[in-house]
């Protein structure tokens, strides 16, 4: 995947971190000190759609061929995330219980056109 | 850009970074909320004490060292993930006991666990964890009773009784995950532990409230995932 930097307007991932602290949210959330959420942007041009190690599969090789023959068939693409890990955290619930948990695919690590 | 494409970011970059920022943090926030099932954030009445906090998750991970199981919460607080279990949404609760009737040889411990889990989520194991401090160098018979509401929610019925051996100062500890489960089964929040000590003198007594040995009941849960069929 592609990290966002400068004016690059290709697909490639955004960093953007939420501190609990800043959003009053650092009373019931013991850890960790914030949430790094980052989002897919950029444009996915036809000639990027698909690439391989950019959410490449059997039918992307497929739809590329048809892709190159025949432009009317193309279809569009989105830069979307193609790898994502848990965010683990620790907290307070409504009865000052705490509570563990990892909520999957929460945080994106890398992205890529459809 | 390609016809017709509507993809999920795209309005974002066209809107001013302090738009931008506002937008994905109420997104973050929704979000967290929506994956906790919490219909809001949770207003702290009353936070546990670091120090019971840290004792409670040392006492645990001395437990799973014990029965070599999962890896849980470690003493400094640090999150280790729990097993991936193929996106399945696991927990771990601590409830610390809130104290209620008490005699001169007994005493009443209730322990809360919030709607939200109880309604969604099936309980994997919960053990109860008590301190004693020990006067005397013998061995103190002590009765453990499981309460739980009777039908009609007024009085309290025993659901189980055990008796414990306590000879030393130090942890005891009690399975309670088949109580737990049942009393989510019946919709109820609250299990309610009662101990009583022989009316001697010399027998053990709990640690303190607000001592940092303050009894606990630590939990681990698994959300029950709505039936998906998947097609290929």
């Amino acid at each position: 995947g592609v990290d966002c930097s400068g004016d690059s307007r290709m697909c490639c991932r955004k960093e953007f971190f939420v501190d609990f602290k800043e959003i009053g949210w650092e009373d019931w959330i013991i850890q960790p000190e914030g949430y790094h959420m980052n989002y897919c942007t950029g444009l996915c041009p036809l000639h990027m759609a698909g690439i391989p190690g950019l959410a490449a599969s059997f039918h992307t090789a497929v739809l590329n061929l048809i892709k190159a023959n025949n432009a009317d068939a193309a279809v569009d693409s989105c830069c979307v995330p193609t790898q994502r890990r848990p965010l683990s955290l620790l907290y307070y619930d409504q009865d000052s219980n705490i509570v563990k948990t990892d909520i999957p695919d929460m945080i994106v690590d890398a992205c890529g056109c459809t | 850009a390609p016809k017709g494409v509507w993809c999920p970011a795209w309005g974002l970059e066209a809107l001013a970074p302090t738009t931008q920022r506002d937008i994905l943090i109420a997104l973050a926030k929704q979000s967290i909320l929506s994956k906790l099932r919490l219909p809001d954030r949770p207003n702290i009445t009353q936070a546990t004490s670091r120090a019971a906090l840290l004792t409670a998750l040392r006492r645990m991970r001395a437990q799973h060292m014990d029965t070599a199981g999962s890896p849980g919460m470690p003493h400094d607080g640090s999150i280790p993930h729990l097993r991936p279990g193929m996106g399945v949404q696991e927990y771990e609760i601590l409830s610390f006991a809130e104290s209620g009737f008490s005699t001169s040889h007994s005493v009443r411990l209730h322990f809360h666990f919030t709607r939200e889990l109880a309604g969604n989520t099936e309980i994997l194991q919960a053990t109860l964890y008590l301190f004693w401090v020990v006067p005397g160098p013998r061995t103190h018979p002590v009765t453990v009773r499981l309460l739980q509401p009777d039908p009609t929610g007024l009085n309290m019925t025993v659901a189980s009784e055990t008796q414990l051996e306590v000879q030393r100062t130090g942890w005891a500890t009690l399975d309670v995950g088949r109580a737990v489960q049942s009393l989510f089964g019946q919709g109820s929040q609250m299990l309610t532990v009662e101990l009583e000590v022989a009316e001697d003198w010399g027998s053990p007594l709990l640690a303190g409230h607000g001592d940092s040995h303050w009894p606990f009941v630590a939990a681990q849960a698994r959300a029950r995932m709505p039936h998906r069929v998947q097609r290929r």
